[in-house]
């Protein structure tokens, strides 16, 4: 197999680093938390777009250096009360 | 604003520093720490005193790295600083990270009369708020000039403790008497006291006993209470208790009790008692094994650690976790030492009570936590406990229930 690029490598890191950074603020709940692995796709663009939101960035889902910037912030080690509860906020609903 | 898990049931609060920052003059900390304490006590009925003794309701310490909770600090940015919401123990504690270059204002480091108020709203029982322009917001923004508390953050408090009128009655304060029970789920039946579960140096009654220990070996469940065992085949049959030593050849004679135990993928079984731990092949000690043991720093839990309250296998990712009091750590593949990253909190398990007597994986993969006669199935892909729990321990194994159901037939 083609070893992973520099552009792969780095990328999948700020993917791992997102990951664990969304699980530790309370962004992604479920075992993902835990494992660090994602139940799904979606569960991980609604988490970026809820983290977003609450720093005050454009929603695009994806770990924009926007993103990456906001989560080099100085901030308070407690979650984020706010994460769950915003997604079900926000996500549109069926009647 | 968003309210905590908890509030304080009065309002006449006491707090202590545990140490100071080497940052600046020990005065200048103290000064600063009051008046963010102060920036609270606006137009509210809060009232904070220091004392000298340990049982005081914030305790404030300034640490690095991991400094014994489950939320080890990051070396220099990022987080600044925790604290946890109200209720005994920990509660209302705040935790600074002395890898910070704490400052007076936020020009020429970080202000710590900002990050200290901050996470006085926390000890207080405020959790993160969304506006940008509120104190609790979670990401630190920095601040010049005179400092006031924002609307957001005002009303909030006096949502949780009322606004300053003074003719308001507050209970009296009742020492480790408050309204947090953590991580207990609500509606949790109260059960009688064992009575006397050991008789002499005789077995104890399995049924009616805190469990030290559990694991499954080889498709058979192994209880450890005190100096017994017992052997549960898969219909949970209690029979007859052993002593560990004539069974477990290796272990000090001197030994009360097993705290910890979990069979490796290599068949090996490892216990912990105390801050030791023993390998074990079959039932005979590896050959060349300290008998006395060994440490458990040898896994990289820290040296503070005294106990492993459990060790389970998690069935979601088939890793073993080792769990110390509000604290647990992740074991790496091979089982030979904790993850980094821990230890982690013990609240990740939702609903899971603080400290376990023991959990295990059971032979159908559910992970089960005990704490005194109460036992609590988890909900692995929630993350939290399964609704309907805890339930009685008795119930759990099938020859209690039955000699439940013929006590209560009895009586009747």
């Amino acid at each position: 197999a083609r070893p992973a690029s520099r552009t792969e490598r780095k990328y999948r890191k700020l993917q791992s680093d997102t990951v664990k950074y969304l699980a530790q603020f309370g962004y992604l709940s479920g075992p993902s938390q835990e494992t660090q692995n994602l139940r799904s796709k979606e569960d991980l663009v609604r988490a970026i777009k809820s983290l977003q939101r609450a720093g005050g960035l454009p929603e695009t889902g994806v770990p924009d250096s926007r993103t990456e910037a906001l989560m080099k912030k100085p901030r308070c080690g407690n979650m984020d009360d706010f994460a769950q509860t915003g997604i079900d906020h926000f996500s549109r609903k069926k009647r | 604003f968003i309210p905590g898990t908890s509030t304080w049931p009065r309002t006449n609060l006491t707090f202590r520093f545990v140490n100071y920052t080497p940052d600046m003059p020990q005065a200048q900390t103290r000064k600063l720490i009051v008046d963010a304490l102060k920036v609270w006590t606006v137009s509210t009925p809060l009232t904070f005193t220091e004392v000298t003794d340990t049982m005081a309701d914030i305790m404030i310490l300034f640490a690095k790295k991991y400094h014994s909770d489950g939320h080890p600090f990051d070396g220099t940015g990022s987080v600044l600083a925790h604290a946890f919401f109200p209720g005994p123990g920990k509660g209302g504690d705040a935790h600074f990270d002395d890898d910070e270059n704490w400052s007076t204002n936020s020009s020429g480091g970080i202000d710590l009369l900002l990050v200290a108020a901050h996470e006085f709203g926390h000890a207080l029982g405020l959790g993160h708020s969304e506006k940008p322009s509120a104190l609790m917001y979670p990401w630190y923004m920095g601040f010049e000039g005179e400092f006031e508390l924002p609307h957001d953050d005002w009303q909030g408090i006096t949502n949780l403790y009322g606004t300053g009128i003074k003719d308001r009655t507050f209970p009296e304060r009742e020492k480790g008497k408050v309204k947090y029970k953590p991580n207990v789920p609500d509606g949790k039946p109260v059960y009688p006291e064992p009575t006397s579960p050991t008789a002499g140096d005789g077995p104890p009654d399995p049924c009616n006993s805190h469990i030290d220990a559990l694991t499954v070996i080889r498709t058979e469940i192994f209880l450890f209470i005190g100096k017994w065992f017992w052997r549960l085949g898969p219909q949970k049959l209690i029979n007859k208790p052993v002593e560990i030593h004539k069974f477990w050849y290796g272990l000090p004679k001197d030994l009360e009790r097993i705290d910890a135990v979990f069979e490796r993928p290599d068949n090996k079984i490892v216990f912990f008692s105390g801050d030791r731990f023993w390998v074990f092949n079959a039932n005979h000690l590896l050959s060349r094994f300290p008998v006395e043991g060994r440490p458990i720093t040898e896994f990289n839990i820290p040296a503070d650690v005294k106990k492993i309250d459990a060790a389970f296998q998690w069935s979601y990712n088939k890793r073993t976790y080792l769990v110390s009091g509000d604290m647990y750590w992740k074991m790496d593949e091979n089982n030979s030492f904790v993850e980094y990253d821990y230890p982690r909190d013990m609240g990740t398990w939702k609903g899971v009570p603080v400290p376990v007597d023991a959990a295990f994986m059971d032979q159908s993969g559910t992970t089960i936590f005990f704490q005194g006669l109460d036992y609590w199935q988890f909900y692995d892909m929630k993350m939290r406990v399964q609704r309907g729990y805890p339930r009685r321990i008795s119930h759990y194994w099938s020859q209690c229930a039955e000699n439940l159901s013929e006590r209560e037939e009895n009586l009747a």
